[in-house]
């Protein structure tokens, strides 16, 4: 654990909460993509089959746990509690284009061919490309709200930081993992368009709005 | 080290 991964952990965790807050606090899951919050399940899902197959740490075991939990339930809050006030006509980004390139790649591209590694492989794959449904609707209505805004930050965020800690792995313990390197570098730069308006507009008060 | 080994990150 170094100062990097623990960041971005913390700012993963931020990002959830601040989604499951905003819902909660609204009522409303308006301007969030049910279909990206359903990519991130199937990612911890995916991901996480080894909470019962080995154990790391505590830290871990609690991290994993929370997360299912809580992606669980903004799945919930979206797709049942508050389901009237899900904007589906504005979701309409098309996840079939996501899983098929996703699924073929983790078959190809991956460390060892057993279930269990090329899940995780899947899942690192899926992770990249999982907030494109969000990234699509918010440039499809042309606006977010400043939470969601700031919800997309700290996710952002997250796997920026884990690339940092790679790059520190790698020189302090020779670790690295081409593949979750691969896909977290894709993974944040899906994201540098939003970091720009971000830091341009939101953080100087104003809403994010998409030029026309 | 690359390649299948126990995973400690999230």
């Amino acid at each position: 654990m170094n100062i990097f991964r623990l960041l971005g952990d913390v700012s993963h965790l931020l990002a959830i909460i601040i989604l499951l807050l905003k819902i909660w606090k609204t009522r409303s899951c308006a301007g969030i993509s049910g279909k990206s919050q359903l990519l991130f399940a199937l990612t911890y899902t995916t991901r996480y089959l080894d909470l019962v197959t080995n154990f790391v740490s505590v830290y871990n075991t609690f991290m994993k746990v929370v997360f299912l939990a809580a992606s669980y339930a903004t799945i919930w809050l979206i797709y049942m509690k508050f389901r009237a006030t899900y904007d589906q006509n504005h979701d309409t980004f098309r996840i079939e284009f996501l899983l098929l390139p996703v699924t073929i790649l983790s078959l190809v591209a991956n460390h060892e061919f057993t279930l269990i590694e090329i899940l995780w492989t899947w899942s690192i794959y899926l992770e990249a490309v999982a907030i494109l449904p969000q990234l699509f609707m918010v440039s499809k209505t042309g606006e977010a709200e400043s939470i969601t805004s700031h919800y997309l930050f700290a996710l952002g965020s997250y796997r920026g930081l884990y690339i940092l800690n790679w790059i520190y792995r790698y020189y302090m313990e020779s670790y690295y993992d081409l593949i979750a390197i691969f896909a977290g570098i894709l993974q944040t730069v899906l994201y540098c368009d939003f970091f720009y308006l971000y830091i341009t507009k939101v953080l100087r008060g104003q809403r994010l709005q998409l030029p026309a | 080290l690359c390649g299948v080994m126990y995973k400690d990150e999230l």
